[in-house]
């Protein structure tokens, strides 16, 4: 299987839609056939790619309500090499739509399984909860990427996740890897960014990537349905987001 | 029944958790009894107003699965006025354990019926997700408050939340207002930010609060268990909470 890679965090806003759309954008800049996936009822990676909701006819939603429908919901985007699964608000419902199922926690790993020899990376963009979705994509990942706001309400989290990555790999993925945490929006002037990322890097040794700045380019990007690397090539937030993508190909080959 | 706010986005990060504590605090300072509700499984509103989730029995959860336990769950915060209703990990579930049950959107508003003579004000801070316990919120609210964060994703879902908001209200709870729309971290000086606010405000005419400024002190706050009238009371950041608390008062005086 490529690397499957879920970029999870149940604390809203810490930058997973920002890192998923940047990460997959620049994979596909260096040659490597990648696919998103939208796992988010929100659908802000769809959008942030620059795909019409509105045109779309299938999301992630159908596939693991109907595996057969995986075709029709794989689209191009606009850039080569770089192809999506759109995400849909009735993913919103989905705990309670297969929450009865039998192996409710495999279904996209199942789902996958056929798009192995397609890719050679395979990113995930999940919500802000631990729900039954954010469970799947942990289930059918290789690894995971842990982006966090270096501010008190993102650290309060981080236990539980990493919790509940222990238990997935226990019950469900022996593989599941931790491949980093990414500190996002980090302004090194303020101590409490300094403070929370010290605190970071004492628990998880050797497992912090360097930190993404907080660069208005990066959210100015989405607006235009753009990837930062396309919309300010030259900016801090560019630059730092194709530095972070070079970590993460050494990473993953080291793994 | 007394004002009963829903401070409700499905998009993380825009400062939900942010405007519950210290709109809360702000209320009891001014006089008014206040119950705060976390129905956040990430439990920031707990943490962040200085409880100690170790200390905790019980929380939301075990209400809603028993009525009967609101007494127990019920607890007295460090500030005078403020009871709070702490949140739980186990919410995250709530969808599945509650999703088959009989008037599940209700459950909420029947368990705070018994509370009403005891509070001028009920706030609940909600998850960043529309699932069963944002909808259970809106249905026993008399109101919601939308913060939102002027970015282009926080735009994107603001037109789902209040399509959801229109269903609620005729399936469910015909009494229920938009008290506001309430703008954060908001800084004049990036055009993104302008052109947001400028767009919300010709969609939702008179119904968008003054904005609140990006100001660390709020961030630093809650690391210290403190909302920030007493954490930094002389901070913009409280000033424009103090100044927020009186515009709600004069909204809901209107109402
Ligand atoms: N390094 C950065 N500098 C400045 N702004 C950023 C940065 N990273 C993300 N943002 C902005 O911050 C907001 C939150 O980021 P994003 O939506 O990627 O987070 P998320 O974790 O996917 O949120 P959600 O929990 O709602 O899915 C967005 O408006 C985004 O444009
Ligand atoms: N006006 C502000 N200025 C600076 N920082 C802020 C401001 N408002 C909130 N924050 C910080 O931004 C982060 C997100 O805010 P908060 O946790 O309140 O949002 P939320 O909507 O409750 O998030 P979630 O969707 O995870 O529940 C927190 O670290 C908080 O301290
Ligand atoms: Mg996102
Ligand atoms: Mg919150």
């Amino acid at each position: 299987s490529p690397p499957i890679l879920a970029i999870v965090n149940q604390k809203g806003g810490v930058g997973k839609t920002t890192t998923a759309i940047n990460l997959a954008c620049y994979l596909a800049e260096f040659g490597h056939k990648t696919l998103l996936i939208d796992a988010d009822p929100q659908a802000n990676s769809t959008s942030g790619i620059g795909l019409d909701q509105a045109q779309l006819t299938h999301s992630l939603y159908d596939i693991l309500m109907d595996p057969h429908t995986l075709e029709q919901a794989l689209c191009p985007s606009p850039f080569p090499r770089l192809h999506v699964i759109p995400g849909h608000q009735n993913l919103a419902s989905i705990d309670l739509d297969i929450g009865r199922m039998v192996s409710r926690e495999t279904r996209l790993k199942d789902c996958l399984t056929p798009l192995h020899s397609f890719y050679d990376f395979i990113l995930i963009d999940c919500p802000p909860a631990i729900n039954l979705i954010t469970v799947n994509a942990m289930v059918a990942a290789t690894a995971t990427i842990i982006p966090v706001q270096c501010e008190y309400f993102a650290l309060e989290g981080l236990a539980y996740l990493t919790q509940t990555q222990v238990l997935i790999r226990e019950n469900f993925n022996p593989n599941l890897d931790l491949l980093g945490i990414l500190p996002t929006m980090y302004d090194a002037r303020t101590s409490l960014n300094r403070q929370v990322i010290a605190n970071i890097e004492s628990v998880f040794p050797n497992q912090v990537f360097s930190a993404i700045p907080r660069n208005i380019k990066l959210s100015e990007a989405p607006s235009h349905g753009l990837p930062v690397q396309l919309y300010a090539p030259k900016s801090k937030g560019a630059k730092r987001y194709q530095y972070f993508t070079q970590e993460v190909l050494h990473r993953v080959q080291q793994a």
